[in-house]
């Protein structure tokens, strides 16, 4: 937050913002990109493709999530998940594997 | 940490391919050179900006949204750079960023942002411990306090250990120093061509670092300890309280020793035999009538180390090998059997001889390990080395050889 007293520098005026999560959709993208759907696909999280064998639910994934980074694991989008997930950070996945 | 991948060498260098806008070239440059030197404090590694067309290990750029490499940026906020394991090199920041070079909470510090990703581009991946810089979201840090524990060992684990814990850089004979260079020179008379008058000039050649040597000693020395076969392909050994390392696909030993207990945490120096099994792919080390257990090289077993029971328990074994599953430990010309899953010895009557289950080996055995299907068996005062093929089970045929070149570590 802006210290008081210190005027908050706008943005550039001609940077787009990057969208923030707000939703289990947007979440499920996240936890995609960052290399915690086990299934290994972008997206998609009972995908055929991957055959029976591979069932990732999201709730798995936001149970993953939550545990690595020390939040309540709740397998729910809560308050302090979202908050986490919407902070700037590497675009690199957490799992060189991935 | 999460180590993944080292560079085979360790002088590097980068190349800026644009620069932040509000920066200009020379204050991104320095800022660069600071987030190198953040890892060349704690880890044998050089750095330095490529001169003219110079190769560079490390392509450094500024991008917006799509930039053709799959991972399209996202504007400001949300993803603010990214960097690919080695040997890639590429390392990219996002310029819709507010970039800053303060400390004080606004914009994102672009020297952090930096160090953060070249800790990628030279092998490491992103950590949990929320105190290191490798964490995957973005927080403030004093450059005081760089860099912190995790990454040190993160950084160590790839490539040993930095005794002074100065950054060293090296300077081309070409380039025209960075403030922060220091320039290198060799003790050569040269002749210059002005007005036909010889003028030396004395340069100083960078000074071979010590471990270089002793990493060649290695081979001529036994090692207390001696383990390798893990997934990492790393063969350790132990030498008193340093650990040195050996990777068969780079061909060469750490520059510098880690101390040990950097590297298996809970360890005593001076350890007596060592050995990662490929089964449980646990790896014990043996000390007195002690046994440590590590699930992996920084995490010790709970309630360990232990004393080992029983009649006849060896002391100080000097060896241990793993053959069809089971380990044997060496005492005394000797084999006692270890089971994994009681910890405890099994010894036949009368117990069995080297010699027995391992035909052509000596008895004067010092030290051996198992890597890769084979017995290595180091002997003294001949100082040979045996290699017992454990599928032929016999010794291969041009064995035994000095150990200065007999063993694979410095063929």
């Amino acid at each position: 937050k802006p210290l008081p007293g210190k005027a908050h520098r706008p943005l550039k005026p001609s940077a787009s913002r990057a969208p923030g999560i707000k939703s289990n959709v947007d979440a499920l993208k996240f936890l995609s990109k960052f290399g915690y759907n086990e299934c290994g696909g972008s997206g998609s999280v009972q995908s055929k493709d991957t055959g029976p064998l591979c069932q990732s639910s999201f709730q798995t994934m936001l149970e993953h999530f939550q545990t690595v980074f020390h939040l309540p694991v709740t397998g729910k989008l809560d308050d302090k998940t979202l908050n986490l997930m919407n902070k700037p950070r590497c675009s690199l996945g957490d799992y060189p594997m991935g | 940490y999460s180590a993944f991948r080292p560079w085979p060498n360790t002088t590097l260098k980068w190349k800026l391919n644009n620069q932040i806008p509000t920066f200009g070239r020379e204050k991104t440059r320095i800022h660069l050179q600071e987030a190198f030197d953040d890892w060349a404090r704690y880890a044998p590694l050089k750095f330095r900006e490529a001169v003219g067309d110079e190769q560079a290990e490390f392509s450094i750029s500024f991008n917006e949204g799509n930039h053709d490499d799959g991972f399209p940026f996202d504007g400001a906020g949300g993803t603010l750079a990214h960097a690919f394991f080695p040997k890639d090199g590429k390392v990219h920041f996002d310029s819709a960023e507010e970039w800053t070079d303060k400390y004080d909470g606004f914009g994102y510090n672009f020297r952090l942002v930096a160090s953060h990703e070249i800790g990628h581009a030279l092998g490491l991946a992103h950590s949990y411990d929320q105190t290191a810089l490798m964490y995957p979201f973005y927080q403030l840090m004093q450059p005081k306090d760089l860099l912190p524990k995790d990454d040190r060992d993160g950084i160590r684990a790839l490539y040993g250990n930095n005794e002074d814990n100065q950054p060293t850089t090296f300077a081309s004979t070409t380039a025209k120093p960075l403030a922060t260079t220091t320039t290198t020179t060799t003790r050569k008379k040269k002749t210059t061509a002005k007005g036909g008058k010889t003028t030396k000039t004395t340069t100083r050649k960078p000074q071979t670092t010590q471990p270089q040597v002793l990493a060649h000693d290695r081979c001529a020395r036994y090692m207390d300890v001696v383990f390798g076969g893990g997934p990492d392909k790393w063969l350790y050994t132990l030498d008193y309280d340093l650990v040195w390392r050996y990777h068969p696909d780079f061909g060469h030993w750490d520059t510098s020793g880690i101390p040990i207990t950097d590297v298996f945490q809970g360890a005593e120096p001076h350890m007596m035999a060592g050995i990662l099994s490929p089964v449980t792919k646990k790896i014990y080390l043996f000390k007195g009538y002690r046994v440590w257990r590590f699930s992996s090289p920084n995490s010790l077993d709970s309630g360990f180390p232990r004393r080992l029971f029983g009649t006849g328990t060896p002391y100080n074994p000097i060896a241990a090998l793993y053959e069809k599953g089971h380990i044997w430990l060496l005492k005394g010309g000797l084999l006692f059997k270890f089971h994994e899953d009681k910890l405890i010895y099994e010894f036949d009557r009368p117990p069995k001889r080297i010699s027995e289950q391992f035909p052509g080996v000596p008895k004067n055995v010092r030290t051996a390990f198992t890597y890769d299907g084979k017995h290595y068996f180091f002997t003294e005062p001949d100082r040979n080395v045996y290699v017992f093929d454990t599928k032929t089970k016999r010794i291969e045929s041009d064995y035994p050889k000095p150990m200065t070149t007999g063993w694979f570590a410095c063929q």
